[in-house]
C-alpha cells in the first residue's frame, strides 16, 4: 500500500454493541476496513471483537484512523496503549 | 490471604451460600500458576452449566474443576523471552489476585514464615476463570477488550481487574469500555483505583457502572528489627525473610565506600545505588544506606544485609534481595551516629516479626485519591478494602521480588498495592452475589458502598477521596436493606447529559434509546450511592440529586433519613421518611445539598434507617 509499516499503528475501533442475530464479525470488519485502506484488508486486521460488543483491532496510519471514525457504525477509535498492573 | 478477611469482620466460617460453588469470578490478569494449593479442586464438581468457556491448554497447562478455564491473550508481535505463551502466571500477579478473590483455603501457608496462618480467598469454593492480558511490557488495549469479550459471553459473574493507565473518555478506555458491556449483562467489574496516590485526582480507574477501590491498612504490620553492638535496637519496615542468626557483622555507611575506580564519590554511594559501592570496603559488611533500594547495589559489592533509610512510606513494608530492614529517619541518624563513634561498629538484622497496626484500617499513601477527573461530581474511588502487605499465592515461576539476585521460589508472597484491594472487593461481589444471583450489577455495588465502615478522617486526611464510601464490610453487604440500583437506560441518561450524541449512545446501546430533553440526565440525577457537588472556592452553591432506592430488606419497613451534615453543609431529604410495603418496592426521594465552600472539601453523609439497616452514602462538596 505505499504506506511502511513503521507508520501504522495498532487502534481499537470500537463499534458499540454487538449486532442482533447471525453476524459474521471477520468478514463486517473486513469489509469496513477494505473502504479505508483498499485491497489486502484482512493483513491490517489485527483481531475482532463479536462475541460480547462490536469492534475490531487494526493496524492504521493517521489518515485511515480519521477516515474510520467518520463511518457509519463507528464509536470511537484510539490507539492500543499498553495499561500497568497496580 | 492470612489475615485480611479475618480483620474485616468476615471469617471462615461465615454463613455461606449453596450458590458459591456456581459463582464463577473473571480473573483479568497476568495468567495463574494451576498448580498452587489455593487451586486445589479437592471436593469440587464439574463447572457450572452456564459456564461457556474453554482451557486454552497446552502441554504444561490444564484446568480443573477450580480454575475452570483460561484463555491468553497476545495480540501482537512475540512473547518475550522468559514468559509463557499460556494462560501461565510467570510474574506472580495474577496467582495472588486470584488466590486473595476465591482461593481455596491452605493452612501453614506464610513467606518463609512470615505471616504463617490460613490462607484463602474470599470465595473458597467459587470457581475462577482465567484470562491472562499482562506480559511483561504490560497490558495491551486490544488485550484487555478482548478478554472482556469471551468473560462476559462465557457467563462469569464478576470481573476482577487491577490494571489501569491514565484518565481517559469513558469510550476511548479499554476499561471503561469492557465494564460499560458487563454491567448491561449484569457483571460487574471491580477495578482497581491505581496506586498514583497521594495526588490530588490520581484515580485511574472512575467509569461509573465500574467499582473503583482504594487500599487501606490491615492490623497487622511487618517489622525487622535492627540490632547494633551497643545494644540499641531499632525497629524498621521490611519483609525480611532472612534469618542472620543472630551474629553480629561490621557496619559501614554506603557515603564512606564509593566505588571511586568507577567514578563513584560518597554523595552518591549514600544511596548505594548500583556500582556505586567499593567492593573491598563493604564485602561481608551491613551498609547502611541513605535511600531505600531494592538492594541491587548492596549485594552486588558484597554486602550481607543493608540498612535503609526512608521518610516517605510509613505504613507499608517491602521485600529486599537481601537481609534489609527500613528506618525512620531520626533511627538512621542515630545509627550513623553510632557508627562515627564506635570504633568497631557492628549490627545485625532480625527476622521480621509482625506487631499489630492499631491505626488500621488506614489508606496507604499510594493509594490514587478522588476526586474523578473526568466526572467530577460522581465520587471515585466508590470503597475501600486491604491491599497493604497482602499474603497470597504466587507463580513457581517468579522468585518473591522478581529481581535479578533474588533466588527465593515461594508458593505465598506478600505484595501491596490497589491490585490486592481490587480482589477483596471482587471476592465481597461475588458473596454477595451468591446470595443474590438475579442482582444488576448497580445493586451489588450499591450494597457493598451503603454497608462499607466508615472510616476516619482524623487518620485519612483526604477523606473520601482516599476511601469513598468507607471500608468494605462483606457480611453486611449481603443484607443492605435498600439498594440504589441503575442500568443501562440510567447510564445512557447520564451520558446524554455529559454531552455524549445520540448516534454514539444508539450504537453503544444497541437499540433506539436518544439523547433529548426527557433523557438528558444530569449527573446528579444518576442513581449513585454517593453524593458529590463541586464549585469555586469561596462560593455557595445548591444541588438537588434524585434518587430512588430499592427494598431489598425487610417486607414491611419504615426508613427514617438520618442527616450529618457539617459547617458548610445544609442537607434536606424530602420526604425524610419512607415506607415499604413489599420486597422489590421503589421509592424516591429528594436530596438537596447546600454548600458554602470554606474550605477545599467537606463531607457529611445520609443514612436510612429502619432500626435493623443503616443504608448509609457520603456527600462530599469539593472546590473544582
Amino acid at each position: 500500500h505505499g504506506t511502511p509499516e513503521t507508520d501504522r499503528k495498532t487502534f481499537i475501533v470500537y463499534m458499540g454493541d454487538r449486532p442482533k442475530g447471525d453476524f459474521s464479525a471477520t468478514a463486517f470488519h473486513t469489509s469496513m476496513l477494505q473502504e479505508v485502506v483498499g485491497s489486502g484488508a484482512s493483513d491490517f486486521l489485527v483481531h475482532s471483537y463479536h462475541r460480547s460488543f462490536n469492534g475490531f483491532v487494526a493496524k492504521l496510519t493517521e489518515e485511515e484512523k480519521q477516515k474510520l471514525e467518520g463511518m457509519e457504525g463507528v464509536v470511537s477509535v484510539f490507539p492500543s496503549e499498553k495499561k500497568k498492573l497496580h | 490471604t492470612t489475615r485480611s478477611w479475618n480483620f474485616m469482620g468476615f471469617p471462615l466460617n461465615v454463613t455461606r451460600s449453596t450458590y458459591e460453588s456456581d459463582i464463577i469470578i473473571g480473573m483479568l490478569d497476568s495468567g495463574i500458576w494451576p498448580e498452587s494449593e489455593s487451586f486445589n479442586d479437592k471436593g469440587f464438581g464439574p463447572p457450572p452449566t452456564k459456564w461457556k468457556g474453554i482451557c486454552q491448554g497446552s502441554s504444561n497447562f490444564t484446568c480443573n474443576n477450580k480454575v475452570i478455564g483460561a484463555r491468553y491473550y497476545h495480540s501482537e508481535g512475540e512473547v518475550g523471552p522468559g514468559e509463557i505463551a499460556s494462560p501461565r502466571d510467570s510474574e506472580g500477579h495474577g496467582t495472588h489476585t486470584a488466590s486473595t478473590a476465591a482461593g481455596d483455603v491452605v493452612s501453614h501457608a506464610s513467606l518463609l514464615g512470615v505471616a504463617s496462618g490460613t490462607a484463602r480467598g474470599g470465595l473458597p469454593s467459587a470457581r475462577i476463570a482465567v484470562y491472562k492480558i499482562c506480559w511483561s511490557d504490560g497490558c495491551s488495549d486490544a488485550d484487555i477488550l478482548a478478554a472482556f469479550d469471551d468473560a462476559i459471553a462465557d457467563g462469569v459473574d464478576v470481573i476482577s481487574l487491577s490494571v489501569g493507565g491514565w484518565p481517559l473518555d469513558y469510550f476511548q478506555d479499554s476499561i471503561a469500555i469492557g465494564a460499560f458491556h458487563s454491567m448491561k449483562n449484569g457483571i460487574l467489574t471491580s477495578n482497581s483505583a491505581g496506586n498514583s496516590g497521594p495526588r490530588s485526582e490520581s484515580v485511574l480507574n472512575f467509569s461509573p457502572w465500574a467499582l473503583s477501590v482504594a487500599a487501606s491498612t490491615i492490623d497487622r504490620k511487618f517489622v525487622s528489627q535492627v540490632k547494633l553492638g551497643n545494644g540499641a535496637i531499632y525497629e524498621g519496615l521490611s519483609i525480611n525473610t532472612f534469618d542472620l542468626g543472630n551474629t553480629m557483622y561490621p557496619i559501614i555507611y554506603g557515603g564512606e565506600a564509593p566505588n571511586q575506580t568507577a567514578g563513584y564519590e560518597g554523595i552518591s554511594s549514600r544511596l548505594c545505588t548500583s556500582g556505586s559501592l567499593n567492593k573491598t570496603l563493604v564485602e561481608g559488611k551491613i551498609v547502611l544506606c541513605d535511600a531505600a533500594t531494592i538492594g541491587s547495589g548492596a549485594i552486588a559489592a558484597g554486602a550481607v544485609g543493608s540498612i535503609m533509610q526512608n521518610g516517605f512510606f510509613k505504613d507499608l513494608a517491602s521485600s529486599y534481595i537481601l537481609p534489609a530492614s527500613v528506618l525512620r529517619m531520626s533511627d538512621g541518624a542515630d545509627i550513623l551516629q553510632y557508627l562515627n563513634s564506635a570504633s568497631e561498629p557492628t549490627a545485625t538484622i532480625l527476622k521480621s516479626i509482625e506487631i499489630k497496626d492499631e491505626l488500621a484500617p488506614a489508606v496507604v499513601i499510594f493509594s490514587s485519591r478522588g476526586p474523578n477527573p473526568l466526572t467530577r461530581d460522581i465520587l471515585k474511588p466508590d470503597l475501600t478494602a486491604p491491599g497493604v502487605d497482602i499474603l497470597a499465592a504466587w507463580s513457581g515461576a517468579s522468585t518473591v521480588t522478581g529481581y535479578e539476585g533474588d533466588n527465593r521460589f515461594v508458593q505465598y508472597n506478600i505484595i501491596s498495592g490497589t491490585s490486592m484491594s481490587c480482589p477483596h472487593a471482587s471476592g465481597a461481589a461475588a458473596y454477595v452475589k451468591s446470595f443474590h444471583p438475579t442482582w444488576s450489577s448497580d445493586a451489588i455495588k450499591s450494597a457493598l458502598m451503603t454497608t462499607a465502615y466508615p472510616m476516619n478522617p482524623d487518620k485519612n486526611p483526604d477523606a473520601e477521596f482516599a476511601y469513598g464510601s468507607g471500608h468494605i464490610n462483606p457480611i453486611k453487604a449481603t443484607d443492605p436493606g435498600l439498594v440504589y440500583d441503575a442500568g443501562e437506560i440510567d447510564y445512557v441518561k447520564f451520558l446524554c447529559g455529559q454531552g455524549y450524541g445520540t448516534r454514539q449512545l444508539q450504537l453503544v446501546t444497541g437499540d433506539q434509546s436518544a439523547c433529548s430533553a426527557e433523557t438528558n440526565g444530569t449527573v446528579w440525577d444518576l442513581n449513585y450511592p454517593s453524593y458529590t457537588l463541586s464549585t469555586k472556592y469561596g462560593e455557595s452553591i445548591t444541588r438537588t440529586f434524585q434518587r430512588t432506592v430499592t427494598n431489598v430488606g425487610s417486607q414491611i419497613s419504615t426508613y427514617k433519613a438520618i442527616i450529618n451534615a457539617p459547617a458548610g453543609l445544609k442537607i434536606q431529604v424530602q420526604p425524610s421518611v419512607l415506607s415499604f410495603q413489599s420486597l422489590g418496592q421503589k421509592q424516591s426521594f429528594v436530596v438537596t445539598v447546600e454548600a458554602t465552600m470554606i474550605k477545599t472539601m467537606i463531607s457529611g453523609s445520609l443514612v436510612w434507617d429502619d432500626g435493623l439497616h443503616q443504608v448509609r452514602s457520603p456527600i462530599v462538596a469539593h472546590v473544582t
